[in-house]
Order: structure tokens, then C-alpha cells, then sequence
């Protein structure tokens, strides 16, 4: 473990939190990506399957019981609990764009043919693209709330600080897993567009507001 | 063959 990697978890966590804070104190979904949340727990459901067969520490098994028990829980917010706020209408991103091509990929490129190993690649690849549905909603509502893009500037900023984390453990440990590494850039990349705009509103206290 | 990296990170 290192700083970069624990300051990447904690935003990850710090990113479901805002989250579930802003479905049960607003008591509404609106503005939320059913289908990110979807792609989300496909991702942790297919990495974590190891989560009884290798223990890894104390903090690893807590963290993966937190992050699939959050995002099924949001899920039920979403599609059940708050529905009546869920604007399906806008989020209508094909994921079966994402999901066709990703799992093709997994089998392809991989580190070992094995059905763990490409389950594994396959949650690497997707994660790198489950936003899309997110971002895509938000291009067409035309604006985001404040809190959502708290959520989003904290979901993108995980991912960043994981590929400061590979850096160190490239030099640290040599360490280097070059899977994990492209999609993370990928994924990083993908926000970069938000991130300009996080820092150039929402830190100054405007709304996000796409031109439509 | 390869060295398969343990999946250490979340």
C-alpha cells in the first residue's frame, strides 16, 4: 500500500458516499445514470469474485464488501426506491456497445487465458468505460448538479491517483501491470473533458452547464 | 510463461 493508492481509495469511497448522500438527502435520482451504476457493479461483481477465495488483507476484503454492497444499493435507489425520479428518458447510452467490445477484448488481451484471469480483464476494460452512460446524460440534459459533479470530479480523481500509484510501485517494487495501466489512462482521460470543467465552474461556485 | 501480477489493488 502507498499514499497515492490509499488517497485513490479514499476518493473512490469518498465518490459512493457523495452519492448514496445525495440520493437519500435529496430523496431523488435525477441526474444519475442508471446504466453507470449497472456497469459499476458488473465491474466490482466480476473483480472481486476472488473476494472468499484470496485474502489479501483486512482492508482489501472490507473495501470490496463495501463497494459491491454500496453499488447494488444505489442500484435499488435508482431503480426501485426513488424510480419515480429515474429519468430513464435520458439515459438512453446503448451499453451494449460497451459491454460487446469489452468482452471481446478481454479475451483477446489478457495475461493469462484463464476464466478468473478474463473475468478480471474484463472489469479492468469495462471500468474504464462505465462512465460513458454518466457523461453521456449529462451531455444531453445540458447541466449537472453541484453534488454529481462532486461525485464525478471524486470517481475521476480515483483513477488518476491509481495511475500515480502504478508509477510508484513501477519504481518501488517494479511492480507494472500493463492492463490495468492503459485502461486506467483510458478511464482518466474520458474525465478530463469534466475535470476542465469542474475546475473552471464548479470551484467557483457555478453550476455545470453543457451547452446543449 | 508470462508473470501473471497478483490483483492486489481494489
Amino acid at each position: 500500500m502507498n499514499i497515492f493508492r490509499l488517497c485513490g481509495d479514499m476518493s473512490h469511497l469518498a465518490a459512493i458516499i457523495i452519492l448514496l448522500l445525495k440520493m437519500w438527502k435529496t430523496r431523488s435520482v435525477a441526474g444519475i445514470s442508471g446504466k453507470s451504476q449497472i456497469l459499476f457493479a458488473t465491474v466490482f461483481t466480476a473483480r472481486y469474485l476472488d473476494l472468499f477465495t484470496s485474502f489479501i488483507s483486512i482492508y482489501n476484503t472490507c473495501m470490496k464488501v463495501f463497494f459491491i454492497g454500496t453499488v447494488y444499493f444505489t442500484i435499488y435507489l435508482i431503480y426501485m426506491k426513488f424510480k419515480a425520479t429515474y429519468d430513464s428518458n435520458h439515459d438512453s447510452f446503448r451499453v451494449e456497445f460497451l459491454i460487446v467490445p469489452v468482452g471481446g477484448l478481454a479475451f483477446l488481451v489478457n495475461h493469462e487465458f484463464a476464466p478468473l484471469e478474463i473475468i478480471w480483464t474484463f472489469s479492468i476494460y469495462l471500468e474504464s468505460v462505465a462512465i460513458l452512460p454518466q457523461l453521456f446524460m449529462i451531455s444531453k440534459t445540458g447541466e449537472a448538479e453541484t453534488i454529481t459533479s462532486h461525485y464525478l470530479f471524486a470517481l475521476g480523481s480515483y483513477r488518476a491517483l491509481y495511475l500515480c500509484n502504478w508509477i510508484y510501485r513501477y519504481y518501488a517494487e517494479g511492480f507494472f501491470d500493463l492492463i490495468a495501466v492503459v485502461a486506467g489512462v483510458v478511464q482518466t482521460i474520458l474525465y478530463c473533458d469534466f475535470f476542465y470543467l469542474y475546475i473552471t465552474k464548479v470551484m467557483k461556485g457555478k453550476k455545470i452547464s453543457l451547452p446543449a | 510463461d508470462e508473470f501473471v501480477p497478483r490483483h492486489d489493488e481494489l
